[in-house]
């Protein structure tokens, strides 16, 4: 099997590479990779032959069979569905996000629990009343719950989604929610990290 | 000095320690923050003694002081001013974000190259044009950057917000952009973890 070092940075090299494609580039080398990633290009050689992938000295690798390989390994070669729970300034945005399509993650039921809104169109998604949350997962075999909704909305949300079967929620809130074992939730605060850089700059420039 | 490891996991004792006391609680055991944050009990109580925070026994840490010098440390107790450029969907959203202003960022520009948005109002702030970035990073102290515009404006975006002096981006597009040495990146793009977990829950479910 691949190690776990290896497939925590298999989603870095495939953004990269897909960056590099759509810029119309057919080869990279691992030295181009470091510099996209911060990943040491040595590594980056290592990690690529856990599945059999070996550049052509001086040209480099095959992008197209890169990206291929690694979508397969990690399921990203098929559609993965979304149910998005919260149709507001965030949710269209995210109904509409690129960086999760272009990886085959496809936003393909949106709810909100303002009757204003329900019926009315996201793209070409219809907003649909929470209460038909359950009904739609298991129709559609969605398979990831994103909430966006405000804060004090966002455990119901969760509760809402864990209830459905679905197995993965993105939190795209500030409240801490609490899933049941079965569920992985990830967290998109960005707050975290930002609290993290201001203490190192205030250490080093007295930001 | 406190160790990196305990810095790391600061801001997430203070996220649960915030939520904490809006829910009205004034103390806390190292057994509950170890609930809510996942991390063992007795991590927490060491890492709190690196500043002198000590629980007493059968009641737990008390609260505000624990809030308070968190923040201190990580410099959360004083305004960070943020600069936004994008005010579509996310732009709004992240205006009105409370995850950051309860943390002290406080979005206090917004900038967007569409002549229909700007001298238009997101809350009370005036979209100005991206033209005016460099003179209100300035005059303001604005010490942290935010690209909420379409993927492919986001290097444009990075080259204008580095220019000003700005010390820390928060990218929130797909794209990878390049930054100067100088300048800390953050990106927020959920994708990455979301294939990390679609691959161990492929192995273990066949997801
Ligand atoms: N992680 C980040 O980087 C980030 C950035 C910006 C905003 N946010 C968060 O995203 C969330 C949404 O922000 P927004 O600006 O889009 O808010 P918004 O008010 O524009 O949208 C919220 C939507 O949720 C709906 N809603 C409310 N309660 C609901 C419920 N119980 N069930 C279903 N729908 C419900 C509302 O009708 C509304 O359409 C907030 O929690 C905000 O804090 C996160
Ligand atoms: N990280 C995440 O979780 C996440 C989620 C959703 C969307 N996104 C990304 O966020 C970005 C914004 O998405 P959105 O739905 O708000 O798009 P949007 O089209 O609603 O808003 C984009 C705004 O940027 C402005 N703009 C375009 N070019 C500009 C430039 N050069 N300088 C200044 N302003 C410019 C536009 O006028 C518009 O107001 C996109 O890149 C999208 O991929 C990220």
């Amino acid at each position: 099997r691949i190690p776990e070092g290896v497939i925590e940075r298999l989603p870095l090299y495939l953004g990269v590479l897909i960056q590099l494609r759509s810029g119309g580039e057919s080869t990279a080398s691992s030295a181009r990779l470091g510099e996209l990633t911060d990943i040491n290009p040595a590594q980056i050689r290592r990690d690529l032959t856990h599945f059999g992938s070996f550049g052509k000295r001086g040209v480099g690798y095959d992008i197209a069979t890169l990206v291929e390989r690694i979508q397969r390994i990690l399921g990203a070669d098929h559609v993965h569905r979304l149910a998005l729970v919260g149709a507001g300034h965030l949710g269209s945005a995210i109904a509409d996000y690129n960086g999760l399509r272009q990886h085959g993650f496809l936003v393909t039921a949106v709810f909100d629990n303002d009757p204003a809104k329900q019926g009315t169109h996201i793209g070409d998604l219809v907003i649909q009343d929470v209460s038909e949350l359950e009904d739609t997962v298991t129709a559609q075999g969605i398979e990831i719950g994103v909430i966006a909704v405000p804060p004090h909305a966002a455990q119901d949300a969760a509760d809402r989604l864990s209830a459905t079967g679905i197995r993965i929620i993105l939190n795209y809130t500030p409240v801490i929610v609490r899933v049941p074992p079965q569920v992985t939730l990830h967290n998109t605060d960005p707050v975290h990290e930002l609290l993290h850089t201001l203490y190192y700059l205030s250490k080093t420039e007295g930001v």
